[in-house]
């Protein structure tokens, strides 16, 4: 661990990344442990940067043999330490958002000399199912050469492993081979273990080459029927995702912001994403174009059919379409909404069909109604529940809590599409998920008096490539078995799938399996439960919304999940006096960190 | 396959083979008036033994019902229904139910699937699964017709054309080749036939056993009993 011929005073003796999924569930250990090698103290840095989804639960950090562990507090508790902290003119706030999908976790501490320090990070997330398969995300940034440095991952999936694929941008071609994978049928373990010379960049040089991402995409075997349910130590959880159907018609208006702050690049990229959306719609679709600024402009005022002559008409439209003036929002989304039900009216659409407003914009409404509130209230009075709106802000300077919360009223989602070169990639990725519908009207019954606190039951759609989870405690200790039926409407017919799982006996192979950690269907439920509260809690009226957060809190101190709502704190041992250190989550409506632009250097006191 | 038909008022059962070719489809049922087809596509044993005559079975059953714009095809593997251009494809392992109007498919996973038409008419096809590895058998499906009664009158095939009631009458029972097993000569259709009493199995209510039919079974594929020779019903696809 020689560095430019001196030695390095910190070393990472060891790193261990060690991940175990079942049935989605991942359950993350990160572990290093590093070195002080000089005659003085020295401040260890310990960064992570995990995934946005992901819960942290535990912390832990021991030194001299001493285990400091970080407890999961109300997020109210855990600033009074906090205040005590910045007033003593210490660092605080140890999760920075991080880029788009992932959160930055860092610490430090002082170390002796010639002495070591073991951190030690555990989170959890549920991995979700995006364009027909699941994605784990590792970054990987040891920032040195470590002499033991592992990645291990071991998926359970009683379905089936369909495929598992390993790709980490910062392995060379002939390093590839370093990465071991093994899948047989329900199982697969995935293994990555570079000796010191394989992580040099160069023969002679001390330049890692481990810095990026190690991304690990699998699926799961699928067929037409109700899924897989399992139940494990009285709570159980229901993957649904059915393959073999026949995709349902869908009739979507495109709302684009093309306002003076648009112009340049994010109106090129726009426009550039639409054409190739148009190009990719189904024939049997429909839809119609509003672009906005201070004034609403349809195209042909009405909806079309995707036929390819309409969608060769449309396409030499949005090409022509430039920035200019104000950002009047309400009466875009109003028309929109006109439009579809006009369509409604004259009986142009299919009758079974998904009805969806895509509004892409960039910044604040100031023209026309200005008041995001009255918006969102206008938006949600006329759509009344019958389209689908999906919001997606592009850029630094947009509103996104005011799209969130208009998209969540109206049964969709907000998105951020941020500002760099594959923007148009971003909004082609999100109309890919929405672009083909299955089912209508997802209901999931289980036996009534059986189970309790389930998670959300009634789905409005499901897309091709996604899935929905289901969990709930069961309360009936003479459940033999537990039946669940899935009620949906497909393209043509109705569908009821049932499926029947012994409880027993699934509880048994998940035993037998000894491969995964026991409790995980009460964690994932947790889990689940409380990110479908934090959901709901974006768009709650004032008593409900203290009653979520009342439940939300409960339930991340009950499972120690570090959730918007709590803190973890963490006492940093220091010569002769305890410092606290306090990790939140970060939220989504905080301002994202603008790229930093090449040509400014940075340099900081490390 | 075997068929196994309802004679006077339910009261006995005539029973017949089909020896057909694998790969052959043969028509089931067809009824002109209200655009209703079955057809079924023959499977023989997984080898054939020297002078052993090969058994046939139903593998896949193509069910269209042209009024609703419904196909399905019903194979040992999986359960496809077409609607217009789209399909829907389900495996024998899940428990199901379509229903488009009047219209419904159930599945009853690894068991059977029952087709109803409203109250026009109701139908089953029961698979039956063999040990994988066994060195001849495979799986096949089985079909049975619970109500037809409101399909038409033109309604033919080689069931269909006994959806109208069947008297037939069995006289002068004798000894038969077989002990146990008497010949009788049976009138039906204007044919004078002779007939030897048997058994046969329905799947229904045990597909693993089978429950024992009594039935007076008619040589020589049907003949007499059925319109025309086999060769007749031979379809050129399943839908």
């Amino acid at each position: 661990t020689e560095e430019h011929g001196k030695k390095r005073d910190l070393e990472i003796h060891a790193m261990k990344i060690e991940s175990k999924v079942s049935s989605r569930f991942a359950h993350t250990v990160v572990i290093s442990q590093v070195l002080n090698r000089a005659n003085v103290s020295k401040e260890a840095f310990f960064e992570i940067e995990l995934p946005k989804t992901a819960f942290i639960t535990n912390f832990s950090m021991t030194l001299d043999g001493v285990t400091h562990v970080g407890v999961v507090k109300e997020k109210e508790v855990a600033q009074k330490q906090y205040q005590q902290a910045v007033s003593r003119g210490q660092t605080a706030g140890l999760v920075k958002v991080s880029g788009r999908k992932m959160e930055k976790f860092k610490v430090s501490v002082n170390i002796g000399p010639n002495k070591k320090v073991i951190f030690e990070l555990t989170y959890e997330e549920l991995l979700k199912r995006h364009l027909g398969a699941y994605e784990m995300q590792i970054r990987v940034k040891p920032q040195q050469l470590v002499n033991h440095f592992q990645i291990d991952v071991h998926i359970f999936e009683p379905q089936g492993i369909a495929f598992l694929n390993v790709d980490a941008n910062f392995l060379t071609n002939n390093l590839t081979s370093i990465v071991k994978k093994t899948l047989t049928g329900t199982k697969a373990h995935v293994s990555f273990k570079p000796t010191l010379e394989q992580q040099r960049k160069c023969p002679d040089c001390h330049e890692t080459i481990l810095d990026g991402d190690f991304i690990i995409k699998y699926d799961v075997n699928r067929d037409l029927s109700a899924g897989s349910v399992q139940v494990v130590n009285g709570y159980f959880v229901h993957h649904f995702a059915p393959a073999n159907l026949a995709r349902i018609p869908k009739n979507v208006i495109f709302v684009i912001d093309h306002s003076g702050s648009m112009s340049g690049t994010k109106m090129r990229q726009t426009n550039e994403a639409l054409v190739k959306i148009l190009g990719d719609m189904d024939t049997k679709d429909h839809f119609g174009i509003i672009i906005f600024d201070d004034n609403i402009d349809t195209w042909k005022d009405t909806i079309f059919q995707a036929t390819l002559e309409n969608v060769f008409e449309a396409k030499k439209f949005v090409k022509t379409i430039s920035a200019r003036g104000g950002t009047n929002i309400n009466d875009a989304m109003v028309k929109a909404v006109r439009l579809l039900d006009k369509a409604y009216q004259d009986k142009q659409l299919p009758e079974r069909s998904v009805s969806m407003i895509i509004l892409l914009t960039d910044g604040h409404p100031n023209s026309g109604e200005s008041n995001p509130t009255r918006i969102q209230q206008n938006v949600k009075n006329v759509a009344d529940g019958k389209y689908n709106v999906y919001c997606l802000g592009f850029g630094y300077d947009v509103n996104y809590n005011f799209l969130e919360i208009m998209a969540l009223e109206n049964n969709g989602v907000a998105r951020r599409i941020y500002e760099d070169s594959d923007a148009p990639l971003q909004l082609q990725g999100f109309y890919d998920e929405v672009a083909n519908p299955l089912l209508l009207d997802i209901e999931f019954q289980y036996p009534e008096n059986a189970i309790s606190e389930s998670t959300q039951a009634n789905f409005k759609h499901l897309f091709a490539g996604s899935e929905i989870v289901v969990a709930g405690k069961i309360v009936d200790n003479s459940l033999d078995y537990l039946r669940a039926d899935v009620i949906a409407k497909t393209a043509n017919e109705n569908l009821t799938l049932q499926a029947e799982v012994k409880i027993s006996g699934a509880e048994n192979i998940t035993q037998q399996q000894q491969y995964i950690f026991g409790d995980f269907t009460e964690r994932l439920w947790a889990y689940l439960t409380i990110q479908q509260l934090l959901e709901k809690r974006i768009s709650a009226e004032t008593d409900e919304k203290k009653n979520l957060t009342d439940r939300i809190l409960e339930l991340s101190l009950k499972y120690s999940f570090v959730t918007p709502l709590t803190s973890m704190v963490v006492t940093k041992p220091e010569e002769n006096k305890n410092d606290t250190f306090v990790a939140d989550k970060p939220s989504e409506d905080e301002k994202v960190a603008r790229p930093s632009f090449p040509g400014h250097s940075m340099v900081d006191s490390d | 396959p075997h068929f196994i038909i309802s004679i006077n008022d339910r009261s006995d059962a005539i029973c017949f083979n089909i020896d057909g070719k694998p790969g052959a489809i043969l028509n089931v049922v067809t009824d002109p008036s209200t655009d209703f087809v079955v057809n079924g596509e023959l499977i023989g044993e997984k080898k054939i033994e020297k002078n052993v005559k090969m058994n046939t079975y139903f593998g896949k059953f193509g069910i269209v019902n042209n009024q609703m714009d419904m196909k399905v095809e019903v194979s040992t593997k999986m359960i496809t229904v077409f609607h217009g251009e789209d399909k829907i494809i389900f495996p024998w392992s899940s428990t199901a139910s379509l229903t488009k109007e009047s219209f419904s498919i159930s599945i009853a996973k690894e068991k059977n699937l029952t087709l109803t038409m409203g109250d026009d008419a109701t139908f089953v096809i029961v698979l039956h699964r063999v040990w994988k590895n066994h060195p001849l058998h495979r799986d096949f499906l089985g079909f049975y017709t619970l109500d037809s009664h409101r399909l038409s009158n033109r309604t033919h095939g080689l069931l269909g054309q006994f959806y109208r009631e069947v008297n037939a009458e069995i006289y002068n029972i004798r000894p038969g080749l077989d002990q146990g097993k008497p010949d009788a000569t049976m009138i039906v259709k204007g044919h004078k036939l002779r007939v030897t009493r048997g058994y046969q199995k329905d799947y229904r209510l045990d597909p693993k056993r089978g429950t024992n039919i009594p039935c007076w079974f008619v040589h020589y594929n049907g003949k007499g009993f059925i319109d025309g020779i086999p060769t007749d019903y031979v379809v050129t696809s399943l839908f």
